[in-house]
C-alpha cells in the first residue's frame, strides 16, 4: 500500500495473508471462505499450469488474525481444502485480468473474534459503491516504498467513472493490449501518491454501507500501471455474487 | 323240551300252528335270556280247547319258582282262563313255559279245529337297583350305598370316605387319599352327621390350580370328641396348606372361616377306637390369590385404573408423570406392568420415577448456553438459551426461537418441539475497530 497508514488491529479484521506464489492478500467471507484473486493463485505468463489446483490448495497458506506479519507466521496458518478460480480467468491472456477473482476453501471453520471477522458482500442492486468518487478503503501487506511491508497497511481511495479509467487508459497503455472488461473497476489518483501495489493483490476494497452500516467488499485489487502512477483496477465483485454465493451456499 | 336259545327276543308257537294243535300233546319251553335281564312274555294269538280250571288243554307258565297261572279257552269264552293281553315277567332271567293237550277236542261229536297259541317274549333289563326288584334268592347282596342300574346290569359305588370292596357291594371307610379338584365343594367326615368310626386316618386334598386360595367354611353341627384340659387328645381334624399346619381343631365350636392362601390345602382327620360324635362338615370355596395393593414408590408414579383389588392374573401398568421415567434399578424402562401370580405376590417390584434427564445441552459453535432456571440443570422443564459470541456472530433460531426446554422426551427442544439448535452465522463487514478518520 502507497501513502497509506499503519492499520490498528480490528480495523480490517477481514484481511487475509496468503503465500501462494509469493506473497498475496484476500479477504474473510463467512468463517472458512477466502475472497481473493485468482491471478495471486496461477500467475499469468506462468507457462503451461503444470501444478494441479489440489497440489495449490496443499502449499497454499492463509494466515488471519494480526496486522503484523511476523505475529502472523507465529499464528499458524489455516490449511485450505479446496481452491475454485473463476472459469473466466485465463493465465495465459497476460493483459487480461477479467474473472481475476477466486476462493480458497479452509479446511476448518476458524473462531470469529475482534480480529477475525468476514466482510460483507455487496446488494445485488447497490451500484451506488462504483460510482465516481465514492471513498473505499483497501487494506494489504503489499509493496510501500520498494519494500514488503511487515505491517498491514491501508489507503482510502475514490472509485473513479469508468470513462475517466478508459480515456486514462487509452493515453497510457500505448499499444500493451491490456484489457478493461465491465467486471472490472479503477480507483485512485492520477497525480496523490496513493495507491495499492504488488503484493496488496487478492486484497479487497471495501467500503462503508452506511444504510446497514456494514463494510463491504466492492472489488479485489487485481492489477495496474506502475503503483501510484495512476488507477489501479479492481475486479468488481459485484459482477460475481451469484457466482461466489453458488459456491459458497453449496457447502452450508 | 325245547331250550331257547339265550337271546334278547323271541316267539313261541304251539306245536302246528297256526294249524290247530295236535291231541295228546305236551310241550315245553324253558326260556333264558342274559344275566341283568328279565323275561316279558305276551300271547299275540291264543285259542285253546276251553274247559273249566283248564282241565283238558293248557298253558301253564311259570318262573322264579313260582307259577303264574295256567291258560286255556278263545278269547271272549266264559269258560276257561284266556289270558288276553296279559304281560308276564319274571323277576329272573328264566321263565318256562307247558302246553298240554288231552286226547280230544270234540264238542258233542264235533271237533273244534283249536289252533293254540302265538307268544312273544323279549328280555326286559332288571333295575336291580329297584328294591322291589330283589329276587329272593339272588345272591347278590345289596348295594351298601349307592346303586347305579344300566341296561343288563348294576354297579355299586360308595359315598365320598369310603371305598367299594373287592364284593363289589360293600363300603369301607376308605378317607385316605381323598382328591379334590373342583373349584368349590364339600367333605364331610364319614357318615356325617351321623357319628364317625372308628379309628380313621382320612386325609381329604384339595388340589386346584396355581392361583386360587382355598377358603373352608365349617357347616352345624360341628363335632369332634375332645377334653376339658388337653387339647384334642383324642380325634384330631388338622387343616394344612403346603406342608403348614394352618389349624388342629376338635370339640364342638365350629371354627371361622379359613383363607388359606393356598391352592393346595389337605385336611387330615385322626380318629380313635371310640367316641360318638357326629363329626364335620366342610363347604370348600376357591377365590383367585389376592396381591397386596400397588403402593407407588413416589409421588411421581402413576398407577392406571388402580382397582380396590388385585388377584391372580390380575395386572397393574405403573406410568410417570410427565416428564418422569420409569426405572428399575439404573435400567431405564419403556414401560411396566406387574401381574399378579399364583403365589400372591407381584412378578416384578415396583418400579420407581425418576425426572427425565436432557443431559447436557448440544454445545453451540461460537455460541454458548446459560440456563434460566435455578437450579441450573438438565432435568426435566429446565430452559437455556443460546447466544452467539456477539458481535463476532449473529444468531439463526429455528421458529421456535432461541429457548430450549428439557422436554418429557428427554430431548432440549425450542418452542416449536425442534430438537435442531440454533446456529451462530458470522457478523459480517462490523469491526469492533472500524477505521475511522477523525482529522479533516
Amino acid at each position: 500500500i502507497l501513502g497509506g497508514k499503519s492499520a490498528g488491529r480490528g480495523n480490517f479484521p477481514w484481511q487475509a495473508l496468503t503465500t501462494i506464489h509469493g506473497r498475496g492478500g484476500g479477504a474473510l467471507l463467512g468463517d472458512r471462505w477466502i475472497l481473493t484473486a485468482a491471478h495471486i493463485i496461477i500467475p499469468k505468463g506462468q507457462g503451461e499450469n503444470e501444478v494441479g489446483l489440489d497440489q495449490l490448495a496443499e502449499d497454499a497458506n492463509v494466515f488471519l488474525g494480526h496486522t503484523s506479519v511476523e505475529e502472523l507466521h507465529k499464528m499458524g496458518n489455516h490449511p485450505v481444502r479446496r481452491i475454485f478460480i473463476h472459469p473466466d480467468y485465463n493465465p495465459e491472456d497476460e493483459y487480461n485480468f477479467n474473472g481475476d477473482i477466486a476462493l480458497l476453501e479452509l479446511k476448518y471453520p476458524v473462531t470469529l473474534g475482534p480480529t477475525v471477522l468476514p466482510i460483507c458482500l455487496p446488494d445485488t442492486s447497490n451500484t451506488t459503491f462504483y460510482e465516481d468518487g465514492h471513498i473505499g478503503y483497501v487494506s494489504g501487506f503489499g509493496v510501500e516504498k520498494n519494500f514488503l511491508s511487515n505491517d498491514l497497511k491501508y489507503v482510502s481511495l475514490p472509485a473513479v467513472a469508468r470513462e475517466k479509467c478508459q480515456s486514462w487508459l487509452d493515453s497510457k497503455r500505448g499499444d500493451i493490449p491490456i484489457v478493461f472488461s465491465e467486471n472490472m473497476f479503477c480507483a485512485g489518483f492520477l497525480t496523490v501518491k496513493q495507491d495499492t501495489c504488488q503484493g496488496d493483490s487478492g486484497s479487497v476494497f471495501t467500503v462503508l454501507d452506511t444504510q446497514s452500516g456494514r463494510w463491504v467488499a466492492t472489488g479485489i485489487v487485481s492489477w495496474g500501471i506502475g503503483c501510484a502512477e495512476g488507477y489501479g483496477f479492481y475486479t468488481k465483485v459485484l459482477n460475481y455474487l451469484d457466482w461466489i454465493k453458488g459456491i459458497v451456499r453449496e457447502d452450508r | 323240551s325245547s331250550p331257547v336259545p339265550s337271546r334278547l327276543f323271541g316267539e313261541i308257537r304251539s306245536p302246528g300252528y297256526p294249524k290247530p294243535y295236535p291231541n295228546n300233546n305236551i310241550s315245553t319251553w324253558d326260556i333264558r335270556v342274559p344275566k341283568g335281564y328279565v323275561v316279558k312274555l305276551t300271547f299275540r294269538y291264543f285259542d285253546l280247547e276251553p274247559s273249566e280250571s283248564c282241565f283238558y288243554d293248557y298253558v301253564k307258565i311259570k318262573a322264579d319258582k313260582k307259577n303264574l297261572g295256567r291258560y286255556c279257552g278263545q278269547l271272549g269264552s266264559t269258560t276257561g282262563n284266556h289270558p288276553g293281553r296279559k304281560e308276564f315277567v319274571s323277576k329272573g332271567n328264566r321263565m318256562h313255559l307247558a302246553f298240554h293237550s288231552d286226547f280230544s277236542n270234540d264238542d258233542n261229536g264235533t271237533v273244534i279245529p283249536y289252533r293254540g297259541f302265538l307268544a312273544y317274549y323279549q328280555a326286559v333289563d332288571l333295575d336291580e337297583c329297584d328294591p322291589n326288584n330283589a329276587a329272593e334268592e339272588d345272591e347278590r347282596p345289596q348295594c351298601q350305598h349307592f346303586c347305579h342300574n344300566y341296561v343288563g346290569g348294576y354297579f355299586c359305588s360308595c359315598r365320598t370316605g369310603y371305598q367299594l370292596q373287592s364284593d363289589h357291594h360293600s363300603c369301607k371307610v376308605e378317607c385316605s387319599s381323598e382328591l379334590y379338584t373342583e373349584a368349590s365343594g364339600y367333605l364331610s367326615s364319614p357318615e356325617y352327621p351321623q357319628p364317625y368310626p372308628e379309628d380313621l386316618q382320612c386325609n381329604y386334598s384339595i388340589r386346584l390350580p396355581k392361583g386360587l386360595s382355598i377358603v373352608l367354611s365349617f357347616l352345624e353341627p360341628f363335632e369332634i370328641d375332645d377334653h376339658q384340659q388337653v387339647y384334642c387328645p383324642y380325634d384330631q381334624l388338622k387343616i394344612q396348606a403346603r406342608g403348614r399346619t394352618i389349624g388342629e381343631f376338635c370339640g364342638k365350636k365350629s371354627p371361622d372361616s379359613i383363607e388359606t392362601n393356598s391352592n393346595e390345602v389337605d385336611i387330615l382327620f385322626l380318629t380313635d377306637e371310640s367316641g360318638f360324635s357326629r363329626g364335620w362338615k366342610i363347604h370348600y370355596t376357591s377365590e383367585k390369590i389376592k396381591c397386596p395393593q400397588p403402593v407407588p414408590r413416589d409421588q411421581f408414579t402413576i398407577i392406571r385404573d388402580l382397582q380396590p383389588v388385585y388377584e391372580f392374573q390380575d395386572y397393574f401398568i405403573a406410568s410417570c408423570k410427565t416428564g418422569y421415567k420409569l426405572m428399575e434399578g439404573n435400567q431405564t424402562l419403556l414401560s411396566f406392568t406387574a401381574v399378579c401370580q399364583a403365589d400372591g405376590t407381584w412378578h416384578q417390584s415396583m418400579p420407581h420415577c425418576e425426572i427425565v434427564n436432557c443431559g447436557n445441552p448440544a454445545d453451540l459453535t461460537n455460541g454458548a448456553f446459560s440456563y434460566t432456571n435455578k437450579p441450573a440443570d438438565n432435568t426435566y422443564q429446565s430452559v437455556i438459551t443460546y447466544r452467539c459470541n456477539e458481535p463476532y456472530y449473529h444468531i439463526v433460531t429455528g421458529a421456535g426461537g432461541d429457548r430450549f426446554t428439557c422436554s418429557p422426551e428427554g430431548t432440549w427442544m425450542d418452542g416449536n418441539g425442534q430438537v435442531k439448535i440454533p446456529a451462530c452465522l458470522p457478523v459480517c463487514g462490523k469491526p469492533v475497530n472500524p477505521v475511522i478518520s477523525v482529522q479533516r
